[in-house]
């Protein structure tokens, strides 16, 4: 463990939090789309298969009860809880989730590490992951008014991956044959695919205004 | 005997 892996960690975690307060406190989902809450779910669920089997350490399988345990919680919520399921806009959030989940199964079948049924779902996760936040992103900008706490959940999300290449960095640097390009080449797309939103939040916050992402 | 590399990460 390194620092930067931990302030990712943390980083994550905090995103998750920001998000499930927003949902549990005012009761409102209002710009967060389903299907990035969906595909996080997915992702989650197809890369933490040995969470059974391969005991790493208990700060290791503590936060993966922990991301499964509110990443589904949020699509319990914005899916069926009375109140939240309101302020859900489904006419907005339209982006067919389905087309961005074959061809990363597909490529997770054509190049993996190594051809089993958890290494290909492992690897499945990361490339979804990768593109995971498109339908939160498109949804942002058909959304006019971007409320602070999704601003602040959609930066924590992208700093999180962003941090978690310096951490790979870090450990390429120090630790003898640590090679991993599917996690590492998946996190740069990740954190590319942010680019413009980091833009525009630093913007944003640097002339202290409303976010507002480009038609 | 390959040595499974753990994943250690999130």
């Amino acid at each position: 463990m390194n620092i930067f892996r931990l302030t990712a960690d943390m980083t994550h975690l905090m995103s998750v939090i920001v998000l499930l307060l927003k949902i549990h406190t005012i009761k409102s989902c209002a710009g967060i789309s389903l299907k990035t809450q969906e595909l996080y779910a997915i992702v989650f669920t197809c890369r933490y298969l040995d969470i059974f089997t391969d005991f790493i350490s208990f700060y290791n399988t503590i936060m993966k009860v922990i991301f499964l345990w509110t990443s589904f919680s949020i699509v319990w919520y914005m899916r069926y809880h009375k109140i939240v399921r309101r302020s859900y806009d489904k006419d907005q959030d339209t982006f067919r989730h389905v087309f961005l989940m074959l061809p990363c199964l597909v490529l997770a079948l054509l190049i993996n590490e190594r051809f089993t049924f958890k290494e290909v779902m492992w690897t499945f996760s990361f490339y979804l992951e990768a593109v995971a936040i498109l339908p939160q992103l498109v949804l942002l900008q058909r959304t006019r008014n971007i409320d602070n706490l999704t601003g602040q959940y959609i930066f924590l999300l992208g700093a999180y991956r962003a941090l978690y290449i310096l951490n790979w960095i870090y450990r390429y640097v120090t630790e003898p044959n640590y090679v991993h390009w599917i996690p590492w080449m998946s996190g740069l797309v990740q954190t590319l695919l942010y680019g413009d939103f980091f833009y525009y939040y630093f913007l944003s916050w640097k002339n202290n205004v409303k976010l507002q992402l480009p038609a | 005997l390959q040595v499974q590399i753990k994943k250690d990460e999130l």
